[in-house]
């Protein structure tokens, strides 16, 4: 049976959680 | 083109703290801390130019927005004003992003994704700070899931993680959870930070020069 995605899987989509943007020129 | 003089003096900004004791205290090299600076400098200069990274400054670097605000990245810069005065400085930045590096212990990363997401530090992930940040983001993703999903997807999580059925999620079940979910951490480690030094090269004419 699959199960519904965990809450944090979709937390961690969050663009305020990609740091990675501050080392884009 | 001026000569530089062995007798420059180097201005650095407030919260300023030698590369060498910051490379001692976290994964990264005195010249990536060296290449950080520059990026700091960068950041902390973009609106007020006081060498000290502010709230706007942050939101702008991340989203192109300095208006742009969002519940997670209001999170991350609380923990990264450790000092908590409204502002990151440079030791600040670098001991924060370290729990970022590749190369860092992943204990630190499920402690720092823990801290991250107990909202009201509590030392729980309760329900409702759950509920708070699905919302939050399906929000931030203009995605509309009625109310009676969102419970379902609360529900499950806390069924995966709540071992202990207590309603709310300690630092003992996040590490079980995380580690039998490795992908929730994948926001806890930036590769950029091996390239570092490639991304900001620091040309290291500016080394303190002693008296």
């Amino acid at each position: 049976k699959p199960s519904l995605m965990n809450a944090f899987e979709l937390i961690s989509t969050s663009q305020g959680l990609n740091l990675g943007t501050l080392f884009e020129k | 083109m001026g000569c530089i003089t062995s007798k420059q003096i180097i201005k650095h900004t407030p919260g300023y703290e030698e590369p060498t004791v910051l490379a001692s205290e976290t994964s990264f090299s005195v010249n990536e801390v060296e290449a950080l600076y520059e990026l700091f400098k960068k950041l902390s200069n973009s609106i007020i130019k006081d060498g000290l990274i502010h709230k706007e400054e942050f939101q702008l670097a991340l989203f192109r927005n300095s208006n742009r605000r969002n519940l997670f990245a209001d999170r991350i810069f609380d923990l990264f004003d450790i000092k908590r005065n409204g502002v990151i400085e440079f030791g600040e930045f670098v001991r924060s992003l370290s729990i970022f590096h590749p190369n860092t212990p992943e204990a630190e990363k499920i402690a720092f994704a823990f801290r991250l997401y107990d909202l009201r530090h509590t030392g729980y992930i309760e329900r409702e700070e759950l509920k708070e940040m699905v919302l939050a983001l399906l929000n931030e993703s203009d995605l509309f899931i009625s109310d009676e999903f969102v419970e379902m997807i609360i529900d499950e999580t806390f069924r995966q993680a709540d071992s202990k059925g207590d309603d709310k999620i300690d630092p003992e079940e996040w590490e079980e959870f995380v580690k039998q979910n490795p992908s929730l951490l994948k926001n806890m480690t930036l590769p950029y930070l091996k390239d570092i030094t490639m991304a900001f090269p620091s040309f290291v004419l500016n080394s303190e020069v002693d008296d």
